[in-house]
């Protein structure tokens, strides 16, 4: 029903085809859903691309099966902190990084499995007052958080048996960093958002902080999602969660911006905006980027994706018929996970 | 972007500013 109402408004008519259902898991524990991602495993030889699932006492690991279904084949119980999300980390295998805490990230802990011991297990990365975390490539972890005089930067890098092996502390801004994009392409050149609309540029080898610039639009505190350099300039995908559609700022999803570093200027490039819905205005809420696609979760209980370079979005996904979407992450290959609450996954190819 | 807009480019960003940033 909601798609009937909601395929016509859509720029080039309708586009649900361009996600195709693949599969789906249910979680049924019963507890709340608050995160899902995936995570490459190897076992018996054999690797492959898992689903992890997050509720706030447990972390569950799902496994494909034949004809497309899946099977939980363990669980870790964190009972004590409240699991708020799962750090992914991009070219790791047989690691789950999760955020414990209550409103902000308390700790951090890696999930594993130690084949020596035959056991699965977890073990504890960082605490403080987190910010923001995030995985990057050759296994490193980057992380921000406050005390009450200053805020540290900090770089982390993961053994693969779930320890850390060394850090390097970054010049940290007088802004609280809320996200971190690694400059793709330049293993050195990490950039982040702040809470005051800043677009910092850090080198990630010497810790210096090389530039810090305005956002360039007026939507308060973007999140940066991707980065890459080209011809000189810098592009930074940012996202705008529970932007307030106004005169200075429009209903904004994502934004291309193009930044010159020498300079400090930024002009956006492509923006991407929220199809509107059938019960009027639809506002991004949470969503995730891979390659030249964005996802997001609008407040309609919708997820919309978007080609990032045109501003198009191509597909939308109704709510389904058990209820509203409310996470969804990008998965190696083009996949779509949306997540429901009551720890519904499904997975569709784009 | 023309570089009107966004100022002189250098496709060396990057070693220019961390060899002017501070250690």
């Amino acid at each position: 029903d909601a798609a009937e109402h909601l395929t016509p408004v859509l720029p080039d008519g309708p586009r649900e085809e361009n996600l195709q259902f693949v599969s789906e898991l249910k979680d049924s524990s019963g507890s709340c859903a608050v995160d899902v991602s995936t995570v490459w495993w190897e076992a018996d030889g054999c690797r492959e691309l898992r689903v992890v699932t997050a509720s706030e006492s447990s972390v569950s690991l799902w496994q494909p099966l034949a004809h497309n279904h899946w099977a939980k084949t363990y669980t870790w119980q964190l009972a004590e902190i409240p699991v708020i999300q799962i750090i992914p980390l991009p070219d790791t295998c047989n690691l789950v990084c999760v955020a414990l805490g209550e409103l902000e990230i308390g700790e951090i802990r890696l999930l594993g499995y130690s084949s020596e011991a035959d056991s699965f297990k977890h073990s504890l990365v960082k605490t403080g007052n987190i910010k923001a975390a995030v995985g990057l490539k050759e296994q490193r972890l980057v992380s921000s958080s406050r005390t009450l005089q200053e805020q540290q930067v900090e770089v982390v890098l993961l053994s693969e048996t779930g320890g850390s092996k060394d850090w390097q502390t970054l010049m940290a801004p007088e802004e609280t960093v809320t996200a971190f994009a690694e400059v793709e392409g330049m293993r050195e050149a990490l950039v982040g958002t702040t809470a005051a609309n800043s677009i910092v540029v850090w080198n990630l080898q010497t810790g210096q902080l090389l530039r810090q610039m305005h956002a360039g639009c007026s939507c308060p505190a973007p999140l940066c999602h991707r980065a890459f350099s080209d011809s000189g300039l810098l592009f930074v995908v940012l996202s705008h969660p529970h932007a307030k559609e106004s005169e200075s700022c429009g209903n904004l999803a994502f934004h291309v911006v193009a930044f010159n570093p020498r300079t400090g200027r930024s002009r956006g490039v492509v923006f991407s905006s929220p199809p509107p819905g059938w019960g009027g205005r639809q506002v991004y809420l949470e969503g995730d980027v891979w390659d030249t696609v964005g996802a997001a979760v609008l407040t309609s209980g919708a997820v919309a994706v978007w080609d990032l370079l045109r501003g198009r979005c191509g597909a939308v996904l109704p709510p389904g018929p058990s209820g509203h979407w409310a996470l969804t992450r990008w998965a190696a290959g083009a996949v779509l996970l949306a997540g429901q609450r009551d720890g519904t996954v499904g997975l569709y190819r784009y | 972007c023309s570089e009107s807009d966004l100022g002189p480019i250098s496709l060396n960003w990057f070693e220019e500013l961390t060899a002017e940033a501070p250690p």
